[in-house]
């Protein structure tokens, strides 16, 4: 099953809840996760500092090298195919491509036996590299902060996904909505989350991740949020969205 | 004076930061303010409601339209050239075209007369709409998290910076580092701002602008944050790289 992790807004939590999920399905069963963000945070958020010649995604786009060759292994588990800031040639390079959308497609499908969950993190846009992940997966979940501006942008991100099931990839699921850094006490998240449920008639709302210090922590030690603290109630949202995840496949 | 906003950076207060500049700086004289971001937030922020065949910035971009014939008034008395969705094509419009990176500059020189300040917000990534800010741009401010994922990009911008610098625009300023949504109190905001100063030698680091509800209040109220709320402490890290734009002026 491949999820990606998508949202054209900018600090909504895509990688720190791409982070929180690989960790815990890599606690399941085999999990790759795929860093498609030329800022690279899933892969520093695991712990990773590349080498200068290190390989990435890039390099297995453009064709130059499989999955196999580029994945490193992380300290919970998780094999990451990582990013950096290469991957923001990509856009160019493909631009000519007939096939570019499906060029993430093509590279992930020989190692499909392998990974039995594959879970890719965005860039905050609707450019190819987000098309290539919603034309590659399965599920999309899509992380919303509880604030206005979040909440404007996803009326476009709908409209995209429509259409790229309509030209790309008709099978595409939305697993649902999280809501993310949520300050449930605050009279703008209640506000927010109220239009949120009242916009999204037929799209899950997951309940919402509380706001923490301890995530911005655990992105700097490297290590998904379950791995970091115990605290029950940090990580049950995400262990909810495993859950759906698991019944799924079945 | 030009003041490009930018930082790859998602959720970074980017736009926030904009509309509290350009509000402000509307109350010393004339300013234009600039929404280069697809996600359309600097036109929502400053209460902005588009028709559906109002013409945007990318009418002037595509040469359909003068910058005159585009600007919106706003509430607050800052001018306003709305951005929306349809700039996301502009990459690919524009992908051939020569002078690519000075499409932004060109549309703007024949208003520059009429408006003391201009203020252009930039979409969170280093593609054609932010280089063509930076090669547009005087000074650039670089709004800034205090968490790990936003400290990790400033190299990657600071090197994008130079090479701007050396190709587009050799006299772009770096008017400074401005931290955002600080929580003075935890360990993870000081610690943050001990490697950012440590990591800018040479660039100045304004005073953090705390984290504070009003400021999603205020986007959602269309408002700048000094016309929402009297509380000094909010407003005054603005008011200082006012008076320091201002003064960069004489
Ligand atoms: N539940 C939470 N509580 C507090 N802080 C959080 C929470 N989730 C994420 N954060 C912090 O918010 C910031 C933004 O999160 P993150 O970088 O994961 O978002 P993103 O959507 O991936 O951003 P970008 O659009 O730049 O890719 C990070 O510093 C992260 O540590
Ligand atoms: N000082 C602050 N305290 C609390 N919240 C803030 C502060 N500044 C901005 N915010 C909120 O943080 C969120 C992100 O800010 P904003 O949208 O301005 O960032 P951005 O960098 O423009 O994002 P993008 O990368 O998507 O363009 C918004 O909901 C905003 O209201
Ligand atoms: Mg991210
Ligand atoms: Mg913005």
């Amino acid at each position: 099953m491949i999820t990606a992790i998508a949202n054209q807004k900018g600090g909504v939590a895509k990688t720190t809840s791409s982070l929180a999920l690989a960790g815990l399905l890599a606690d399941e069963g085999t999990c790759l996760a795929v860093d498609l963000d030329p800022q690279g945070n899933l892969t520093t958020g695991f712990g990773i500092e590349l080498a200068p010649e290190q390989s990435t995604v890039y390099e297995v786009l453009t064709g130059v090298l499989s999955v196999k060759g580029a994945i490193a292994p992380t300290r919970s588990g998780v094999a990451l195919l990582p990013g950096d800031i290469s991957l923001a040639k990509i856009e160019k390079e493909l631009m000519t491509q007939p096939h570019r959308f499906y060029t993430l497609k093509k590279v992930l499908n020989p190692v499909l036996a392998e990974y039995e969950q594959v879970v890719i993190d965005c860039p905050p846009s609707l450019g190819l590299l987000t098309i290539n992940a919603l034309a590659a997966a399965d599920v999309l979940l899509v992380p919303v902060q509880c604030q206005f501006f979040a909440l404007k942008g996803l009326q476009g991100l709908l409209e995209t996904i429509h259409t790229v099931r309509q030209r790309l990839n008709p099978t595409l699921r939305i697993l649902g909505v999280l809501p993310t850094m949520a300050e449930t006490h605050t009279v703008i998240t209640q506000e927010t989350m109220k239009i949120l449920r009242s916009q999204l008639q037929d799209i899950r709302v997951f309940d919402p991740v509380p706001k923490s210090v301890k995530f911005p922590e655990s992105n700097m030690a490297g290590e998904p949020i379950h791995r970091y603290v115990r605290d029950w109630k940090l990580v049950q949202p995400y262990r909810e969205v495993v859950r759906e995840l698991l019944m799924l496949e079945k």
